[in-house]
């Protein structure tokens, strides 16, 4: 447990950064291909007008994500890991650097794809945001609980495949929400734009406490 | 790399009993939810009438998928890992006691679903098998490659969702053979039933070679 205790002290101190700076910090995590670059990606089209919103990538190996966000002309920073399957405080201290803390409102860190590990990881950041899509069946609440008892938000994606596949929204929120009392759940769709609105709410909230 | 030389030493040590019995066994991966307990339903379906099949399943908490699998009247033996992203040779050692190898023709075990760690823990397995689904996006030989490289075969399901997804089949395709020349992939859905006959005779043959 020496590993989490150095990750912890080292998460405080990101943390303290942030604070001093004003900026509020999302961690982003999901399994592999729930749509987190997605939904960033859209948050991006619809936020970036008004805030200064700054992104860390990580991944095990590659920049296919940081590309996708690149194109939405806000600066963002690509870690890979090498072989790690989440990130943790001190990769993300090490690339806090390559940004002006000053100059940012929103700093979101997309997490390794993973349902187990990141959810141990603090990173320093404000809240803890998990997707879920709903091509990934609803016990998922049931068989990974850390992830949903650590996160502050559920975006359950991909709500335009629920005709194509058997998915109890019912359930899965009630499992959900039976680890994390605390829990907002958001059933919204990157792809069509469907729920979007009470997240993009949400998350201006968030960011007009964190100043 | 204490930890890998370990688990390799006790992983040879489980196939030397496979080989030992001729068990043919499979270690089954993929990121959570890609399907690979529903694959596994139809393969018992299909094949249990004429092998006899003994099923371990991993996951972190929870027996839903043992639950599942009970109802096709095979021995099946849950492994909790409480906490670790993947399953290892010692934690599979412990269960084979449970099973008479005598009476096995196959032993399929379920890894904890998760796109990075698994690939890299020899459980003792004859094959790797990886099931990739169409919703989890094509970036994702290009994004994990290790599991790909190491896979003997690549199931790639839910194929029935390709008309509401964006998934390049011969891209994914593609940029998997690239990482691993000798990749079979089939693709198929769990749910329709669609394309699983190459798959079940790859199977039978494999499990041929074994005896
Ligand atoms: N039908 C549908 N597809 C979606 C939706 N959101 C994302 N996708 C698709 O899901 C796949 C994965 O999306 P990504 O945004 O790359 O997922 P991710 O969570 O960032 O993936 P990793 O970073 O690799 O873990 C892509 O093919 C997307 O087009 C959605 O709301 N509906
Ligand atoms: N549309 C469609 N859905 C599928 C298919 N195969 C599985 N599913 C659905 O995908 C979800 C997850 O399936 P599982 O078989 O539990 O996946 P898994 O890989 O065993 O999941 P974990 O063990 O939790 O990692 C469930 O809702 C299934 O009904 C398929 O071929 N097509
Ligand atoms: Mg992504
Ligand atoms: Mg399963
Ligand atoms: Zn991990
Ligand atoms: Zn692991």
């Amino acid at each position: 447990h020496e590993i989490l205790a150095d990750n912890e002290a080292l998460a405080n101190h990101n943390r303290a950064h942030f604070l001093a700076h004003g900026v509020y910090v999302l961690n982003l995590m999901s399994a592999p291909g729930a749509g987190k670059t997605s939904l960033l990606e859209r948050t991006l089209a619809e936020l970036s007008p008004r805030y200064r919103i700054g992104v860390i990538e990580g991944d095990v190996y590659g920049r296919e994500d940081a590309d996708r966000i690149e194109k939405h002309g806000v600066p963002v920073v690509q870690i890979n890991t090498g072989g790690a399957c989440h990130l943790d405080a001190h990769l993300v201290h090490d690339q806090l650097e390559r940004f002006d803390l000053d100059q940012l409102d929103v700093l979101v860190i997309e997490n390794v794809g993973n349902l187990v590990c990141p959810a141990e990881f603090d990173l320093g950041e404000t809240d803890k945001v998990m997707v879920l899509s709903v091509a990934e069946g609803d016990d998922k609440p049931k068989k990974y609980p850390v992830m949903f008892h650590v996160a502050r938000v559920l975006l359950l994606n991909k709500i335009d495949l629920l005709p194509h596949v058997s998915f109890d929204v019912a359930r899965a929120t009630r499992d959900a929400r039976a680890l994390n009392l605390d829990l907002d759940v958001f059933p919204v769709s990157a792809t069509t734009g469907e729920g979007l609105e009470p997240w993009y709410r949400w998350l201006e909230g968030r960011i007009a406490r964190a100043k």
